[in-house]
């Protein structure tokens, strides 16, 4: 049975630090 | 346009928290992401908060306007009509339930403008 991590389900929407 | 649906949203689906406890995609709350996010060393969590969602009935699509974290940064994606997002004390939401019931068996709320949803980010490395 495949096991998903759970950062799998929510998106990245921006990348590190502040623009 | 390519549309893509994870497996990992079919109901059932078992999802590893960071403190290594199994859930059911199902059952997940929301404070397991932000428990994850606390474990984890590189993510955490941001408030994405929807302010636009543009159906796009050709491509079975939407435009999804967000403000993402602490900066408000305006980020706008495209996703499939049936595509789960995370609300803060809600649960899975999409822009259309129904379709989501029907794809990946999963239950969700219907996603609305202002409604704060979860997404990732990484750590600030020092």
């Amino acid at each position: 049975v495949p096991v998903f991590p759970w950062h799998a389900l929510v998106p990245f929407l921006t990348n590190t630090g502040p623009p | 346009p390519q549309l893509h649906y994870p497996p990992h949203f079919m109901k059932g689906s078992i999802i590893q928290l960071s403190n290594g406890e199994l859930k059911r995609v199902e059952d997940l709350q929301t404070d397991d992401f932000v428990q994850s996010a606390e474990i984890s060393s590189d993510l955490k969590i941001d408030s994405s908060t929807v302010v636009k969602i543009e159906f796009n009935p050709d491509h079975s699509t939407a435009i999804l306007g967000f403000v993402v974290g602490e900066h408000k940064v305006q980020v706008t994606v495209e996703a499939t009509l049936e595509h789960p997002f995370f609300v803060f004390g809600q649960g899975w939401s999409s822009c259309e339930p129904d379709r989501s019931l029907h794809r990946y068996g999963l239950d969700c709320q219907k996603l609305s403008v202002g409604d704060v949803c979860i997404s990732l980010t990484h750590k600030d490395v020092q």
